[in-house]
């Protein structure tokens, strides 16, 4: 008697069997719909969620919670899976100095950061930072890092609009060997990836500074597009890392997994404000709980 | 469920593609989808589909279509807000030299970014080239009294416009949006009236956030344009049609590059052609 209700008590605990395809399929629905709407691509929604969907059926039940609940959670770990992968350490193992190059959309907060990051490498790694204005053609560029290079007492490369940039980028490398400092932090000017004159003009700043880190700094509100652009600013540059920028904001974040699934890059930092110390390393956790929603 | 039209999951699943990736958003995703639904039997191809919905699309956007004049006003003042690296101060630059040179205007600029590094600075050089001049005050001034004191000016100098720069903001930060508040108040107490149009700069390569910022945007300070910039790049500003469903805000102006001379009306039917291409 005992024994048989006991049996029973156990079975009931083991849960309702597997996840199927069916038992998940609302939570499927509303978890596409959430992604789309917090800016993930559409191309890579489907391919996470058939992804994922593929690694839960056949999962057994877990106790006190439903299929879908389940499904939800199984994504939530494989996006933070994902989005943790890789190295998010910056890879100064090279023969100094060490160049990091930025790029990215106009407007994507590259300069604020360089900054930021030149900030945290002198306090945080006691490294001797050089930080290079090589955008010559928005107005006031080079004053922006000028002024703020001077606010947190880092050596800015001296540099006038009537300059090139790849000359600009070679020079101070050079500039930065000669006078001991060890890290070179490439400021550049926004562009289009579908600007041919300055995509070429990226690239050959990348080829004479053959930089240790590529960064691509983007918007956190970036939408669809992501993809688009990622995906070419990659195959010129080879980019190494992302800094995900104005986070501060109410942006869903979505960008992060679109960019990252066409570059392979892992997110490094993340700006959260528009003060010089508003930078930190990237944790996945909490855009993935934005992302999902 | 569709197997009696052309309108087969198939088609459904081709034309999300097609709208979400312009930043078309679910809502506004979803009421065309709906519409197709209702017109399905009527529909003999796929691109009979597609001009259905390019047909709602422009519907939505025509009644939103309304060009930017320099407004009247002694001075007419117009106050340029936004998120960060919009696209405000070199879009003040390309409107204050359309302005001049086709309505022959007399434009102040205020440079009210007080914060930001460079900001004045950046906006100087936008005033030497559109040969505007730029009233400025000390760094770390308040907005206000900067935006107060070029209005002042703009009537002593019978100025016929003055444009009002303003530090990109977030619209989830409250201080910051409160002290827009303030610059608004005040610009109404330095010319009765003022501002005469509140322009949002919105960034094409925004997504669904753009809507939140205009909500909270048109919400705060009252909104009487959008301006979308970027839009050479691939982006194609889907937000728009959410935007215009949602507040009706009108949509005055586009962006398509850096040069002065890159800022256009904003037209209806290019920008709906746009986002099937
Ligand atoms: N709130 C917030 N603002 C940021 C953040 N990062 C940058 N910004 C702001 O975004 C705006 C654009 O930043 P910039 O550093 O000028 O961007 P950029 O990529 O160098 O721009 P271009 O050189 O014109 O392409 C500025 O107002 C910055 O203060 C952030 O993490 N949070
Ligand atoms: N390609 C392109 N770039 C643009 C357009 N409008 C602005 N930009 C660029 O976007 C970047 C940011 O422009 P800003 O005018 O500094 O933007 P902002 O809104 O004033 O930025 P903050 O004051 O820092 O908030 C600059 O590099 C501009 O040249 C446009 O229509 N097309
Ligand atoms: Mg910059
Ligand atoms: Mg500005």
């Amino acid at each position: 008697q005992l024994t048989e209700k006991l049996e029973s008590t156990f079975r009931n605990l083991r849960g309702r069997g597997k996840l199927s395809e069916d038992n998940i399929a609302e939570a499927v629905r509303e978890i596409k719909l959430s992604l789309l709407e917090a800016d993930v691509n559409f191309r890579v929604v489907k391919e996470l969620v058939a992804r994922i969907k593929e690694r839960a059926v056949g999962a057994e039940v877990m106790k006190s919670i439903t299929p879908g609940q389940q499904f939800v959670k199984i994504f939530h770990d494989e996006l933070i899976k994902t989005l943790g992968e890789g190295d998010h350490s910056l890879n100064f193992s090279v023969k100094p100095p060490a160049v990091i190059l930025m790029a990215g959309l106009q407007g994507s907060g590259k300069t604020t950061s360089a900054a930021k990051l030149a900030l945290l490498l002198k306090n945080d790694m006691k490294r001797r930072v050089l930080l290079v204005p090589a955008d010559v053609y928005r107005p006031a560029a080079i004053e922006q890092l000028n002024t703020l290079a001077r606010s947190i007492d880092v050596d800015v490369y001296p540099t006038n609009p009537s300059d090139d940039p790849v000359d600009i980028t070679a020079n101070s490398i050079e500039y930065a060997r000669k006078n001991g400092l060890d890290t070179v932090i490439i400021d550049t000017a926004g562009r289009m990836q579908v600007d041919e004159a300055l995509m070429n003009e990226i690239s050959k700043i990348r080829e004479v500074s053959s930089p240790a880190e590529v960064l691509f700094v983007a918007d956190a509100m970036t939408g669809q597009d992501a993809v688009t652009v990622a995906k070419e600013f990659h195959n010129r540059l080879t980019i190494t890392g992302v800094i995900l920028t104005k986070m501060d904001g109410d942006a869903r974040g979505g960008a992060a997994l679109s960019i990252h699934n066409v570059t392979g890059a892992p997110v490094k930092f993340i700006g959260v404000g528009e003060k010089i110390d508003a930078f930190e390393l990237f944790h996945p956790d909490r855009i993935v709980s934005r992302i999902i929603g | 469920l569709f197997s009696a039209s052309v309108v087969d999951d198939a088609l459904i699943e081709e034309l999300e593609e097609i709208l979400y990736t312009a930043d078309i958003g679910s809502t506004a995703v979803q009421w065309l989808l709906d519409g197709v639904h209702k017109e399905r039997k009527s529909f003999e191809s796929g691109d009979d589909v597609k001009t259905f919905m390019k047909k709602e699309i422009l519907a939505v956007l025509q009644s939103v279509e309304k060009p930017l004049l320099p407004p009247d006003g002694s001075p007419g003042v117009l106050l340029m807000v936004g998120v960060n690296g919009a696209g405000k101060t070199t879009t003040i630059g390309k409107l204050a030299s359309l302005f001049r040179k086709k309505y022959d205007k007399k434009v102040l600029l205020a440079a009210g970014d007080t914060f930001r590094a460079a900001a004045v600075e950046q906006l100087e050089e936008w005033g030497r080239r559109a040969e505007c001049e730029v009233i400025k005050e000390q760094e770390g001034t308040d907005p206000a009294a900067v935006a107060f004191n070029a209005v002042s000016k703009a009537k002593a100098q019978n100025a016929d416009i003055v444009i009002v720069d303003t530090a990109g903001r977030l619209q989830n930060r409250v201080n910051l949006m409160e002290e827009l508040k303030k610059v608004r108040r005040v610009i109404d107490k330095a010319h009765q009236g003022a501002p005469h149009e509140v322009l949002l700069v919105v960034d094409a390569n925004n997504g669904q956030n753009a809507v939140r910022q205009a909500v909270e945007f048109h919400q705060m300070i009252g909104l009487t344009g959008i301006i979308v910039t970027k839009l050479d790049g691939t982006a194609k500003g889907g937000v728009v049609i959410g935007i215009a469903r949602e507040l009706g805000i009108p949509v005055r102006l586009i962006g398509i590059g850096e040069k002065i001379e890159d800022l256009r009306p904003f037209n209806a039917f290019d920008f709906t052609e746009a986002l099937f291409n």
